[in-house]
């Protein structure tokens, strides 16, 4: 299938680790082989699958044009291409076109794997630009939150310009609203807000704010793992099925 | 007085921007002049003061370097320079020595402010290391959760960096904890493992988890004008009280 998914927005704090995390395990539990590509220089998503700092990671593979399949570890049900700090290198090099390395990276490997899902860090720099030019989806995560849906709109501009000039066939997955607390009145009426302004754009599922996920990244698990009867367990599971048949009835 | 403060940390989404606010407000609210500094191209802090896109902007004083006096603004008990999302230029461009302007253009006005507090984006490139370069004090934020500790290692190497190299007088005002719901385990442990492991660094003042923050930002007010009697402002007001306690103190 080889089918890219980035996991974006340049808002902090959204979810987008946890949901490429918790979505690639998801879907890992569904049968399908999944790689993840952490593509922050915080390496949030390589620390929260238990790996502690790896020798070959996407650094060398963008800024040196290493082998990406010399950076794949298995990790749990996953794989995944590990992330270093040294991969902020990338943000200020002036490779020439440098946002299509990760694209013609994959080409090689895509069809080893159902689903790439790549996590991107909080900015609009080069390393969210070259996930997106390599990615077939981008995956909007925010909080129903005034900053966070704030940033919507600048960011689904970025998406149109990445479209426009540099992956024709970039669309939009869809948006997930994460940290959801049906009880406070904000987010309700955000979450409204976001389903008039957006449709069917909207996942009909939300994440609900549950501590069991941050606790489970405490651990270096996913949450299926940690806490599979928890609502984070429950939420992830209902996300992975919505996104399989969004790309199946495509 | 003229102290110059970074809100920072390059995890995403921790409540710099809220604190940048809030602190602000309590400050002027205790008789001191002000001035807020967004430096982070999503521009949330100049949204939460209830600005709208503006003219002059830090994008001018930093890439064009025009003098930053000319971008100020007074937005209720403070005054702003605000930011827009031109700013990302300035991470790219090849302006030797950039991350010396902001500090340059402050000297010239420092003195007339008692508190200059600068909110900085997630990430660690020149907009981080240009506030941080400007900056007597940095004030560390983050949620008591395992992604945001493990970032505070990575970021207080790169205060040490700046410190050394640009900025001898950088010194940590402190680490506060936001978001903190003293009712999860996962909270309260890794808040104990932050006294054990900072000590004094870590404020006293922790701000809890409060609705009432991002509604005030969804009102553009800060917290104090927004809900008085709030969990938010009660501990804004308290962080303001030990700030300057810690300061006057110094
Ligand atoms: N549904 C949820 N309920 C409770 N906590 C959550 C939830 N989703 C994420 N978190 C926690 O919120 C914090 C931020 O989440 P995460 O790191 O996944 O966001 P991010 O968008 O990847 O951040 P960054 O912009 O720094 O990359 C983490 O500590 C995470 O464990
Ligand atoms: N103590 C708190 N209680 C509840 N919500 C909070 C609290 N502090 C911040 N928030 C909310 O969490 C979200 C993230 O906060 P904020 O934007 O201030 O973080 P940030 O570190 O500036 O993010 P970024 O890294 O994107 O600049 C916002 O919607 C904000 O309103
Ligand atoms: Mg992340
Ligand atoms: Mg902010």
């Amino acid at each position: 299938m080889g089918i890219v998914i980035s996991i974006a927005n340049h808002k902090g704090g959204v979810g987008k680790t946890t949901t490429a995390i918790n979505l690639s395990a998801g879907l890992a539990l569904s049968g399908y082989k999944v790689l993840v590509i952490d593509s922050d220089p915080q390496a949030n998503a390589t620390f929260s699958l238990g790996l502690g700092k790896q020798e070959k990671t996407l650094y060398q593979t963008l800024v040196f044009q290493d082998n990406i399949s010399k950076a794949i570890v298995q990790s749990k049900s996953v794989e995944i291409v590990p992330s270093s700090v040294h991969l902020a290198a990338f943000e200020k090099n002036n490779d020439v076109g440098k946002e299509f390395i990760l694209q013609e990276q994959l080409q090689e490997i895509k069809d080893l794997y159902d689903f790439i899902l790549i996590d991107c860090p909080p900015s609009l720099g080069a390393l969210t630009v070259s996930a997106l030019t390599a990615s077939d989806y981008a995956l909007i995560v925010l909080q129903p939150e005034p900053l966070a849906i704030q940033g919507m709109t600048e960011f689904v501009k970025i998406l149109r310009t990445v479209k426009t000039r540099m992956n024709p066939d970039l669309d939009i997955l869809g948006v997930l609203a994460t940290s959801y607390n049906s009880r406070t009145v904000l987010h309700r009426e955000l979450i409204e807000f976001l389903e008039k302004e957006y449709g069917e754009m909207i996942f009909n599922t939300k994440i609900r704010a549950n501590i069991n996920l941050p606790e489970a990244q405490s651990m270096g698990k996913d949450i299926f793992d940690y806490s599979p009867n928890s609502a984070g367990a429950e939420d992830y599971e209902a996300l992975t099925k919505e996104i399989i048949s969004r790309l199946t009835e495509a």
